[in-house]
């Protein structure tokens, strides 16, 4: 199972649609400071289901909306869509591609989409649950997680190894 | 609850000491220990890394580039127990030093038969253990795309020049 | 005390913004503000930075090496308050980008004139930017020496290769 | 003002005697991770002054002692020396030249020297008064300071503004 291809559009510095194709090999995103790396990894945690939006840098669910520059105007809406290869059957679904969609408005309206078909995020939620995918789990290492893992404060530490258990 | 918590644990210990000799030296010892006396739903998790013959008496005197590469060896034996079929790092090869950089990208190389790595780095030695590279910059101020990667003298990745594609 | 604190604040302030719109561009926003309305020794400060166009509605919305860059100009700017004769940086250029990297360097020489500095870092730009190297090994295992720092291609750094001296 | 020589023996991996020269520009310190960089940066704080053993990433006053290796046994003190050119006579003596040492035994004692004359730990602190360089003076910027400069802990923030004032 792997992540084949992702499209982002709205969603923070992508004002234009990007779409990424992946194989399923090591793939290396690279470019400047600044540049919208960690965006796109901001954007597959959000499309599988991110509710907590500090993991995502932000306050509030507007915030990853593109929000205007010099001489562009903020955008509306933001949406990402990704499509899974359910190539060795994981996924509780007949389905060999998976695509998972989520848009959210200005006015704070959130929608989910399974394979284009507006769905609940609990039945996303429910999609990944037990194949390790789910967005909390430990698919996206950073360098904030190293920190965190060597503090010594006790509950931080504990509370990563129980999430694994 | 705490028989699983205890049986998680100790997965996670036997992935720490195999990880962890392998992104360091295999004489270099290292292990997870419970807090004792203490109930294990409450007690602390001490992590003792003793890379290459060193005796520090704590994670805190080890240097930038050790902590960092013992962390990561204890974030990937959490992730092991319940792997995602995909891996996201960003930047966390950032502290590293070249001999240490090719460690890690050995270790990923070794995983990435069952899992799909996609690695945010600015660092050339990652990008040239990568498979397919994914260019990202902002040509219009403040608003993301993506380019293609190329590099000089053959596939030897010198200076990732990043041109428009 | 309060005519001090302000007094100092404001002299912060000024060398802020000096110092970022020389990292970044001479085009660049930023601003500090003390939280209105509340007793000047106790107000929070905030901190506004807004590189390249863009319009961040926070300094969490910043990427890695735009915050580092800009925590970089207001360590600076306290620095330069009551300067000291020498300044030590620790690897605070790990997370930049190339072109980054030239900007710090080039306001580091601009300083260098009325401050000797000491910078520890794994980069080959900063070293090139260095007056003198001092290499550092552990020959025999957890014990440092000196050694001479080696480059290949003349005095431009390819790859310091640190030899016994 | 600048520090012209910096001599470690017995202090975190210098088991034998180090002496590093520097000259008044701009100096880099390279090497592999753990080769001992930093340590050169914690004697420099340590020599001068410092006496929060956290911020020299220690538990106790013997942790910066020696403690051995597979082949070595632990030292029982440790010692470093630092000499500073007063050519521009801001520090208060008439001399060109000042030394400071600083010794601690495994038994906890300390010693302070002032070209090579035993003296207290305030005799040191008061030269250093209004030149900027005490040791908690922003002479020393790492990584770990961007982020708690850039933290929503309004009190770190203010703190190293207060500090300055
Ligand atoms: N809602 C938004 N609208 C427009 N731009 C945004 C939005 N949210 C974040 N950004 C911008 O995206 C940029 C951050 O991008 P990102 O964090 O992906 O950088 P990066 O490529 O990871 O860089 P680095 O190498 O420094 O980590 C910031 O400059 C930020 O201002
Ligand atoms: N009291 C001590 N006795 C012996 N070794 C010590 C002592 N204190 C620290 N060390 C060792 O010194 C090493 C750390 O060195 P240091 O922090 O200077 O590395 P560094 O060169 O800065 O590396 P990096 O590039 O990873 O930051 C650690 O491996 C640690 O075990
Ligand atoms: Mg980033
Ligand atoms: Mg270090």
């Amino acid at each position: 199972m792997y992540l084949s291809k992702l499209e982002i559009i709205g969603f923070k510095s992508f004002a234009q649609k990007v779409n990424l194709s992946f194989d399923s090999g090591i793939s290396a995103i690279v470019g400047p400071n600044g540049c919208g790396k960690t965006n796109i990894v901001d954007a597959i945690r959000w499309v599988l289901g991110e509710q907590r939006y500090s993991a995502l840098r932000s306050e509030k669910m507007e915030d990853v909306i593109f929000n205007g520059t010099k001489s562009r105007k903020p955008l509306g809406m933001a949406e990402a869509s990704l499509v899974i290869e359910n190539n060795k059957g994981i996924l509780p679904s007949e389905y060999t591609q998976v695509t998972v969609g989520r848009r959210v408005y200005r006015s704070g309206e959130s929608e989910y989409l399974l394979n284009k078909v507006p769905c609940r995020l609990k039945d996303i939620l429910d999609l990944f649950m037990d194949t390790g995918m789910g967005a909390d789990a430990y698919s996206v290492i950073e360098l904030k997680m190293v920190e965190t893992i060597l503090s010594d404060r006790t509950e931080e530490r504990r509370r990563l190894f129980e999430e694994a258990a | 609850a705490q028989a699983k918590f205890l049986e998680t644990f100790e997965k996670i210990r036997q992935n720490f000491i195999e990880t962890f000799k392998s992104l360091f030296d295999s004489g270099d010892e290292c292990d997870l220990k419970l807090e004792e006396n203490v109930d294990p739903l409450e007690a602390g998790i001490d992590i003792i890394a003793k890379p290459r013959g060193k005796r520090p008496t704590s994670i805190h005197l080890l240097s930038g580039g050790e902590k960092t590469l013992t962390a990561t060896a204890l974030l990937f034996a959490i992730y092991l127990v319940k792997p995602s079929p995909f891996c996201i790092l960003d930047e966390v090869d950032a502290p590293l030093d070249d001999a240490n950089i090719d460690r890690f990208t050995r270790i990923i190389r070794k995983f990435a038969d069952n899992t799909q790595f996609i690695v945010v780095t600015h660092n050339k030695r990652t990008m040239e253990a990568a498979n397919a590279l994914y260019g990202v910059t902002m040509e219009e101020e403040g608003v993301s795309k993506l380019v293609t990667v190329r590099f000089n003298q053959g596939s030897q990745v010198q200076s990732a020049a990043v041109v428009s594609g």
